[in-house]
């Protein structure tokens, strides 16, 4: 399985 | 002038114990209604959420916006040196490059600062989005810290399973595999004794053991964990902190094959 990022879930303010 | 009195000191403890091995350095933002932190773990698969209320102090003044950048592991040392008994003032200068924590005893017959270095650390805030989740899961935080230990003997990715019977946590690997039901509480004496689900829709989804266990070092700030899922985005996993605040994490799951 590949572990996604938090990243690609929220941006940067 | 920022200044936060803390009679509780023992709860500043506990939330380095909280981010410490999750988070080598981090920012505190210090505002007027309170302190907020918001960083990620240097893989950037979780994101951690600290709120602390200035109501929740004894004594809390700012004057103005304050971000005070603090190596983890060197502010561990300093809150080490505090007893559990103690109340904690933190306070520092505007524009200043250091903070002084103070140390009292409850009788006032002890008292030790101590000043340590800030770090600038220049880091982004991410936006995260208001978001209704399909499953919202209480259940007690020294269950939450067992369950994921225990599987995490079996593989490395727990798979979270909520529907409307109740919540399962499954792992597999070499040895085996492993499924713990927890089924939603009828009555309980104690309020957070309960295991309450609340579910729009069912959601599974599949996380590193290893974050989530970091995460239970939170399980001394609060009896209950409030677990919050939606199918494709990252986990919430919240503690409440008293009536001072809270601490969210926010894991980004395991998608595919």
């Amino acid at each position: 399985m590949a572990q996604k990022t938090i990243l690609s879930f929220f941006g940067s303010l | 002038m920022f200044e936060a009195r803390l009679v509780q000191g023992a709860l500043l403890k506990k939330v380095m114990e909280a981010i410490k091995e999750l988070l080598n350095e981090a920012s505190f933002d210090c505002a007027h209604s309170g302190i907020l932190l918001q960083a990620m773990d240097n893989s950037h698969v979780s994101l951690v959420s600290l709120n602390l209320r200035r109501e929740g102090f004894d004594k809390y003044r700012c004057d103005r916006n304050l971000v005070m950048g603090m190596n983890l592991s060197s502010m561990s040392k300093i809150l080490k040196c505090a007893s559990n008994d103690d109340i904690i003032t933190m306070k520092a200068q505007d524009n200043a490059d250091t903070v002084t924590f103070v140390f009292e005893s409850p009788k006032q017959e002890k008292i030790s600062d101590y000043e340590m270095k800030l770090t600038n650390l220049d880091q982004d805030h991410l936006g995260i989005p208001e978001t209704e989740y399909s499953c919202v899961i209480k259940l007690p935080s020294a269950e939450f810290a067992r369950i994921c230990r225990d599987l995490s003997q079996f593989g490395e990715s727990i798979v979270i399973s909520c529907t409307k019977e109740g919540v399962k946590f499954s792992a597999a690997g070499d040895i085996g595999t492993a499924n713990i039901k927890l089924a939603q509480t009828a009555t309980v004496d104690k309020e957070e004794d309960a295991v309450m689900v609340d579910m729009q829709e069912p959601v599974t989804l599949t996380f590193a053991c290893k974050y989530l266990n970091m995460f239970t070092k939170a399980t001394p700030l609060s009896p209950q964990v409030c677990l919050s899922m939606s199918p494709d985005v990252p986990l919430v996993v919240e503690y409440k902190i008293e009536d001072i605040g809270h601490i969210r994490y926010y894991l980004a799951p395991r998608i595919g094959d």
